[in-house]
């Protein structure tokens, strides 16, 4: 879930 | 990151850049909003708010910061600078976006993927983004005059969003529980705003007219 919430997404 | 999504910031950077170019090199702001940039600078200003705590890579990094850069300077160009401000169509640009920005952070409130305030300033940004164009296709029906600066902006933005989707379409298909519907319906919702320009757009190049707007 964390790595669904680290927006990595400019 | 794909090709789709490096296209899409690439045409992103150009948009802003291009602008910025312009208005420095012409001294000249003529068709463009400023409503439409405050709310750009105040889009990358709540979502890059990670920009120090949370390093994702130094690309990731260095766009945030130019983006940061060309969005303010733009707006402190539209309204600091002696010569440019006063090519500045006030009276055109009347777009209420505090009747935008509003309805944004409430909604952000209600729809986020955490209630932190990190979270729900991204979900903020995230509906701000995909309204904030509004101004400036008001300004260009209103002034009718869609000049190449304020046009080739608005394309580049437009086609910034497509690439955008067509990355996430190949980031679901690609990688397992790649889900992010807050971004995804804004993102579509932002689109679909473009459309009609676009159209106008694609028609006033073949027929090689000026661009004009219905009104």
């Amino acid at each position: 879930k964390s790595e669904a919430l680290e927006h990595d997404e400019l | 990151m794909n090709l789709f999504r490096l296209a899409g910031d690439m045409t992103h950077l150009v948009s802003v850049v291009v602008l910025l170019l312009k208005i420095h090199t012409i001294k000249s702001c003529a068709g463009v909003s400023l409503k439409t940039q405050e709310l750009y600078a105040l889009v990358f200003a709540a979502r890059y708010l990670d920009l120090f705590v949370h390093f994702v890579s130094l690309y990731n990094t260095v766009m945030k910061l130019v983006f940061l850069a060309s969005s303010f300077s733009i707006v402190w160009y539209m309204r600091k600078h002696k010569i440019v401000r006063r090519t500045y169509d006030r009276e055109h640009d009347t777009f209420r976006h505090h009747f935008i920005v509003l309805p944004c952070l409430v909604l952000a409130l209600l729809i986020n993927e955490r209630f932190t305030f990190r979270e729900v300033m991204w979900a903020f940004s995230i509906y701000l983004e995909a309204v904030a164009i509004l101004p400036q296709l008001v300004l260009l029906q209103r002034t009718r005059n869609i000049d190449n600066l304020t046009g080739q902006y608005v394309f580049f933005l437009g086609a910034y969003r497509v690439l955008y989707i067509l990355n996430w379409i190949y980031r679901y298909f690609t990688e397992p529980h790649f889900v992010h519907w807050i971004s995804w319906i804004a993102g579509i919702v932002q689109t679909v705003l473009y459309a009609d320009f676009f159209y106008y757009y694609i028609i006033s190049w073949k027929n090689n007219v000026k661009l004009e707007l219905p009104a």
